[in-house]
């Protein structure tokens, strides 16, 4: 739900900074990651200044570089996870673990068509009184990571295999940024299918319960690059 | 809110403050609730010790008369970044080049 840009100077504003319309009403009271705040802080010149990193006045920050990530980008969104789904695991899975698999949807509506994805990273949380039960036993676990097709249909896929050693901290996996785009439809939305598997053979002690998922998304879009931004050599 | 322009003085900036509230984007944008923006002012005559930098363009141009004096205009810009929650109530954080006035020049 968008409402109508107000015409006149602050819709013209709007446009000017990327945005086609401002938020309707007051956005759901949720407090701001940590990283988020981090980013900001990093990022802002002020702060900069202020900050042990500014060298000088006239170095300036590397213009469409998240320099804490390390990518190019100039907008970072961090992308709750809706409607968190758990669905029994395969009964021929090769593990033979009865855990059940998540499928969880990122709502990337607000990406524009011009953005390039620069880093897709996946943060998982795990129940906390289910994660220390889990345990990560000999093997540990396997985190595989897949898109997934629209209700009814099967996985897609695979982005990711990778192993996990403890579920206590949350879990972070970088997604090739590509994924992003390449499910986007409309409404856009990334759907992904989870699934933590024991690492070795032995059964664990108690399946993990996933808490919380989230994305951070990195992206560049090229129109707020100029070229009068960049460095004089 | 912007610092009143008075005519005579030399070019240089003056101070314009962009309060996020006043343009109602207080209920989205989650940092800063406002920055300053600042702008270019004043008169822009031959170049004396001070005075703001000035194009060779503009000295030529302030030398001729007719020609009207040079412009006053921004010579060095800053980013801002802004940190606000979207439509979809993801937290984003969006950076943005030349959005503040730090010096001004006659050009």
């Amino acid at each position: 739900a968008r409402a109508p840009a107000p015409p006149g100077p602050a819709a013209a504003l709007l446009r000017a900074l990327g945005l086609h319309d401002a938020p309707r009403g007051a956005p759901t009271p949720r407090p701001v990651p940590p990283v988020m705040w981090r980013l900001f802080r990093r990022r802002d010149p002020q702060e900069a200044r202020a900050g042990p990193r500014r060298a000088s006045p006239g170095a300036a920050v590397r213009p469409c570089h998240v320099e804490e990530l390390g990518v190019a980008g100039n907008i970072v969104r961090h992308v709750p996870a809706r409607g968190a789904r758990a669905r029994p695991a395969e009964p021929a899975a090769a593990t033979g673990a009865p855990c059940p698999e998540w499928t969880v949807v990122f709502d990337l509506a607000a990406v524009d068509d011009a953005e390039r994805a620069s880093l897709a990273r996946l943060e998982l949380r795990f129940a906390a009184a289910v994660a220390a039960a889990a345990g990560p036993g000999a093997g540990g676990w396997e985190l595989s990571v897949a898109l997934a097709g629209d209700a009814g249909a099967g996985p897609g896929p695979v982005l990711l295999r990778r192993a996990v050693r403890g579920l206590e901290l949350p879990v972070r996996a970088e997604l090739p940024p590509a994924a992003c785009a390449r499910n986007a439809s409309v409404p856009r939305g990334l759907r992904l299918a989870l699934a933590l598997r024991p690492g070795s053979p032995a059964a664990p002690a108690a399946c993990a319960a996933l808490a919380e998922a989230s994305l951070l998304l990195v992206t560049v879009d090229p129109r707020l690059c100029h070229p009068l931004a960049r460095p004089r050599r | 809110g912007a610092e009143a322009a008075l005519p005579g003085g030399a070019c240089r900036a003056r101070r314009l403050y962009v309060s996020f509230r006043d343009v109602g984007w207080h209920r989205w944008v989650i940092a800063p609730r406002g920055f300053l923006a600042n702008y270019c002012q004043g008169r822009c005559a031959l170049p004396a010790p001070g005075a703001p930098p000035a194009l060779n363009h503009a000295v030529l141009r302030a030398l001729v008369p007719g020609a009207g004096p040079p412009c006053c205009v921004p010579a060095r810009l800053s980013p801002i970044s802004v940190l606000f929650f979207d439509n979809s109530d993801n937290v984003v954080l969006r950076h943005y080049e030349d959005m503040v006035v730090d010096e001004c020049g006659c050009r």
